[in-house]
């Protein structure tokens, strides 16, 4: 029912900076 | 040693934290799911740091992380396969 889970997961590849964290309001 | 990363984790900045942990993680996710391995290791760096940390310790507990990171991430591909259908 969450329309932003579309994009869920963040991907996570080796050498690049993680963008997961501004998906996650703190 | 455990020491060792959590000295070098302490000392990094929280986005940092989760880069790092995710660096030691991959190879070894990828090790268990080849082709998954970026979307679930995106989906695990959600957990706390400190459960990663034990992640990293323990292949069996990570193993079975793994295999319920898969099953999420089928259910949820799934879910989006019926709501493109929808939409089509």
């Amino acid at each position: 029912s969450n329309g932003s889970s579309i994009n869920w997961p963040p991907e996570f590849h080796p050498g690049v900076p993680w963008k997961g964290l501004q998906n996650i309001d703190p | 040693g455990r020491c060792l990363i959590a000295s070098t984790l302490a000392s990094a900045s929280p986005e940092d934290q989760k880069k790092m942990l995710g660096e030691w993680l991959f190879p070894l996710i990828q090790a268990l799911q080849p082709t998954l391995a970026s979307k679930i290791t995106g989906m695990l760096l959600e957990m706390d740091n400190s459960e990663l940390l034990l992640l990293l310790e323990s292949p069996e507990s990570l193993c079975y992380k793994v295999d319920e990171a898969v099953a999420v991430l089928e259910a949820c591909q799934a879910q989006q396969g019926k709501l493109a259908k929808c939409i089509i």
